[in-house]
């Protein structure tokens, strides 16, 4: 474990749990879509298939159940909730899920390492991932008014992906046999889709004003 | 290349 991949996961935690606790306490989820947080508990429940048959370590177990339980709360909260559901603004949701799903599990099955169930829904979940908050950003595009928090996760997730890169650079030169192309196009690409969120969050960040995209 | 490592990754 190097310090990008620690810090990585640490703000990936802190993404999400700034999410929950955000809807738990104000019990609203207004500016959150429901569409990128149900594609993530896909994401998590195709990859982490392997908690039931490789024991990696503690700290990997309890994270991947974290991530797990997260990610449902928060689907089960803009779903079900009584209050919460409410804020749930439904008509400007409307990315399809098929658009994404779709050529996600069709390029998982041509291109993988294996052709085991097991890696191919691992390899389904890295595609998945990289594309999962594009419902999240075209939201971001209609609102137009987003609140510190919703902005503080979008660029938390962003700040993640930027690490695990540096963490794939430190492993690439510390570990001999760490090769996985398929993890680095898929993450380059996650990565990428952040990059003009970026640009506007520091824009905003710099000049104090409040964050907007452009039209 | 077979890949290696990269399945403790979260």
């Amino acid at each position: 474990m190097n310090i990008f991949r620690l810090a990585g996961d640490m703000t990936h935690l802190v993404s999400v749990l700034v999410l929950l606790l955000k809807i738990h306490t104000i019990k609203s989820c207004a500016g959150i879509s429901l569409k990128t947080q149900e594609l993530y508990a896909l994401v998590f429940t195709t990859r982490y298939l392997d908690l039931f048959t490789d024991y990696i370590s503690l700290y990997n177990t309890v994270m991947k159940l974290i991530f797990l339980g997260s990610s449902f709360s928060i689907v089960w909260y803009i779903r079900r909730h009584k209050i919460v559901r409410r804020s749930y603004d439904k008509d400007q949701d409307t990315f399809r899920h098929y658009f994404i799903v779709l050529p996600c599990l069709v390029l998982a099955l041509l291109i993988h390492h294996k052709f085991t169930f097991k890696e191919v829904m691992w390899t389904f979940s890295l595609y998945l991932e990289a594309v999962a908050i594009l419902p999240q950003l075209v939201l971001l595009q209609r609102t137009r008014n987003i609140d510190n928090l919703t902005g503080q996760y979008v660029f938390l997730l962003g700040a993640y992906r930027a690490l695990y890169i540096l963490n794939w650079i430190y492993r690439h030169y510390t570990e001999p046999h760490y090769v996985h192309w398929i993890t680095w196009i898929a993450g380059i690409v996650q990565t990428l889709l952040y990059a003009d969120f970026f640009y506007y969050y520091f824009q905003s960040w710099k000049n104090n004003v409040k964050l907007q995209l452009p039209a | 290349a077979e890949e290696s490592g990269v399945k403790d990754e979260l």
